[in-house]
């Protein structure tokens, strides 16, 4: 273990916890230096597999995995005080979170320059691996996962690959995505089915999006190029996303609706690239005085 | 930036903390923590539109893997998941069911080989935090291989 890093104090931690967590740097490329908090497992570290998490974006921390997801504890209202998730991942496996790109969260490039791709990434969140695996050799026996969310969705298979593939010396066994973006295309599409049948389209829509999208062949939601087809899907990625609904939780309420940045929508473009460049500038103006009427 | 709807400002809070920024070892010649970057998303470059391929070799290399999705999620939605393992062409071998935690019924689940399409009945995009006993179990059963 790589004894500088080990973090063996926490402000506003009241519990003493059953297991070790070491925070610091890995050296991604050149210049790039990713934060990682890596905690062990409580219940057998030397046997219990290795697992890395990531979130996504792109451009997201996976310390938000960490403090409000799946990590052993999570931060009080107060923003002062922590408390024990009882449902932490790190029960059955040493976790490990790694903010990557450099400049999420606290990673950084020293040129503080952070234009990068899908490729670029995978590849710094190998040399990352490897340098983790340098800091924690105990380790590099232990049965290795990658797990994603969201943006993961590119990121771990990507990422899997290189590891399945590559000359490091790591006992890789799977890995895992969670509500994950597999394919833009099928996203897109399959959203105008589940914004249907969760009763958010009315049957006006659902038939003017069926009469412009659609022929015997099927329907084509993602990059029709019809321009009443498109109307039509802008209408229903408006109701999904400008409504007040809470995109992430449908049945959730939206926290914060005013306070959200414009800049990560710009963060989030990949869903409906085809789409997002209207969203907000055409005409629509029927979810928020409709949700009125509704209430 | 801040995820829409999504109330991050307890962690922010914290982890800004120069306490706390000592105890993670952060230097303090870094700018403050947020939970998405701007600088990062802005210059994004998107190079995959689909993974499947990605996908494909890596289950050919005997890999094991799991797609797991909240099913009230809007934002990456279960259906565009199912399709997406099941447009990888790989033969089922495990109808589509039910699977158990505390005795509920906690979302379906179908298997194709070394890959396994799950859904978590009524969580969202963060499945470990809002239906977070029904997660581990996943999580467990995922790493050990076993019966979900």
């Amino acid at each position: 273990q790589y004894a500088p890093d080990e973090v063996t104090d926490l402000p506003g931690m009241t519990f003493k916890p059953n297991y070790r967590q070491w925070s610091g740097y890995l050296k991604a490329g050149q210049g790039k230096f990713l934060h990682y908090w890596f905690v062990t497992s409580q219940h057998d570290p030397m046997k219990d597999p290795v697992v890395l998490w990531l979130n996504g974006g792109p451009g997201c921390s996976s310390l938000d995995g960490f403090l409000s997801e799946n990590g052993p504890f999570h931060v009080n209202n107060d923003g002062a005080t922590l408390y024990e998730n009882v449902f932490s991942w790190n029960k059955y496996a040493n976790m490990l979170y790694l903010e990557s790109p450099a400049g999420v969260g606290y990673s950084y490039s020293d040129d503080q320059k952070y234009e990068t791709d899908d490729d670029k990434v995978a590849a710094d969140n190998y040399q990352a691996l490897q340098s983790f695996f340098v800091k924690f050799p105990n380790f590099t026996r232990n049965e290795f996962f990658i797990f994603g969310e969201s943006y993961g969705g590119i990121y771990v298979p990507t990422l899997s690959l290189r590891v399945a593939t590559g000359q490091a010396k790591i006992n890789f066994k799977g890995f895992s995505v969670g509500n994950g973006l597999s394919s833009f295309a099928l996203n897109d599409e399959s959203l105008i089915y589940f914004g249907y049948y969760h009763g958010l389209f009315g049957e006006d829509l659902w038939r003017d999006l069926n009469n412009n999208c659609c022929n015997k062949e099927g329907c084509n939601f993602y990059n029709s190029s019809s321009d009443s087809c498109k109307t039509q899907v802008n209408i229903a990625f408006n109701i999904v996303y400008q409504s007040g609904l809470n995109e992430y939780s449908l049945y959730l309420d939206c926290e914060g609706r005013r306070g959200f940045s414009k800049a990560y929508e710009k963060s989030m473009s990949h869903l409906f690239r085809n789409y997002r460049k209207t969203l907000h500038t055409n005409q629509f103006s029927g979810p928020r005085s409709s949700s009125v009427s509704l209430s | 930036g801040v995820p829409p709807c999504i109330n991050s400002t307890a962690q922010t809070n914290w982890l800004n903390r120069g306490d706390v920024r000592k105890a993670l070892h952060i230097p303090a010649t870094l700018p403050p923590w947020d939970i998405c970057s701007d600088a990062v998303g802005e210059e994004y470059h998107v190079l995959y539109s689909t993974v499947k391929d990605v996908y494909l070799k890596l289950l050919s290399l005997g890999l094991r893997a799991l797609v797991y999705n909240g099913d009230t999620d809007m934002a990456c939605n279960f259906l565009g998941d199912q399709w997406f393992v099941e447009d990888l062409g790989i033969k089922e071998t495990s109808k589509y069911k039910i699977w158990i935690y505390d005795d509920q019924v906690s979302g379906f689940y179908e298997q194709f080989g070394n890959i396994t399409f799950l859904t978590v009945k009524g969580a969202g995009h963060m499945v470990p935090q809002w239906a977070p006993g029904p997660a581990l179990q996943m999580f467990q059963t995922f790493l050990t291989n076993g019966s979900y």
